[in-house]
């Protein structure tokens, strides 16, 4: 038996948002750590690691380790139709092949339940192991979001440096080239505001810009975001989830041949 | 030119 009450119902609506155009389907697994989901893309160049973490919802029960097969298509449907103010609560019995959905609003005027089928689904687990890396911005989420859109009507791929000056974000196309240098800045009002840059040492990373532009769909759930990168490594841009975990997107670099 | 790798190359299946 598993029920999970989640009084901020629109967290789960925009953990869906930002994921169901990278991943088809995926294994969402329950656990008494709690809700988290780990998928790589189509093309198995990116990879999406969610945690909602128990402590984050009004009511955690989750009797066993369950895994629940799920189109990410079809739940972020199901799950626009609760309010953005509704109480989502996910039900699942033991070996059941459906998960409800209840969605319940603030007064409790309205309560609507959704069924939605389970799939069975054969998926790779990738071990991801905690790693220190040489640099790690952090920036406003919309600048990022904003950065990415506006260099992919340039070009393909975008080189990500970190150098003591600051973080580069640069690409090349037919019709030219565009770099965008942000310098550390933290003397903003707002603590978000800030661009923060820690570095050990100078990286520079090419990424195919049509995934990092998935990624910031993810931009909704947070005013921040974190990008960790090292040299030859794939890069982690995560999206923190008010008091509940995150959502982490590590993305393979290209490597010049 | 530049080649993408797969994800698996840099994290083990467990």
């Amino acid at each position: 038996m598993l029920e999970l009450r989640l009084v901020q119902g629109s967290l789960l609506k925009k953990v869906l948002e930002s994921i169901k155009e990278l991943v088809n389907d995926a294994n969402f697994d329950c656990s008494s750590t709690g809700f988290s989901l780990q998928a790589m893309d189509s093309s198995h160049v990116a990879l999406v690691a969610l945690l909602l973490r128990s402590e984050g919802f009004e009511h955690y029960r989750c009797d066993r380790n369950l895994s629940m097969g799920m189109n990410l298509n079809n739940m972020a449907k199901m799950l626009k139709c609760a309010g953005n103010d509704d109480i989502i609560t996910i039900k699942a019995d033991d070996g059941s092949d459906t998960v409800t959905f209840m969605f319940e609003s603030p007064t409790q005027d309205k309560i609507s339940d959704f069924e939605m089928k389970l799939m069975d689904i054969d998926s790779e687990h990738l071990g991801i192991p905690e790693a220190e890396y040489d640099a790690i911005v952090r920036m406003p989420s919309a600048e990022f979001a904003r950065i990415c859109k506006d260099l992919s009507s340039i070009g393909d791929t975008v080189v990500i440096s970190v150098t003591k000056e600051g973080v580069k974000f640069s690409t090349k196309g037919d019709i030219g080239a565009a770099n965008i240098v942000c310098r550390q800045n933290t003397t903003v009002d707002k603590p978000d505001d800030a661009t923060v840059i820690e570095m050990k040492e100078p990286v520079s990373l090419q990424f195919a810009l049509r995934y990092t532009n998935f990624f910031t769909k993810a931009t909704p759930l947070s005013s921040t975001v974190t990008i960790s990168l090292s040299n030859e490594l794939p890069v982690v841009v995560e999206y923190k989830i008010a008091e509940m975990g995150y959502v982490r997107f590590y993305l393979a670099p290209k490597i010049e041949e | 030119c530049s080649r993408q790798f797969p994800i698996s190359l840099y994290f083990a299946t467990t």
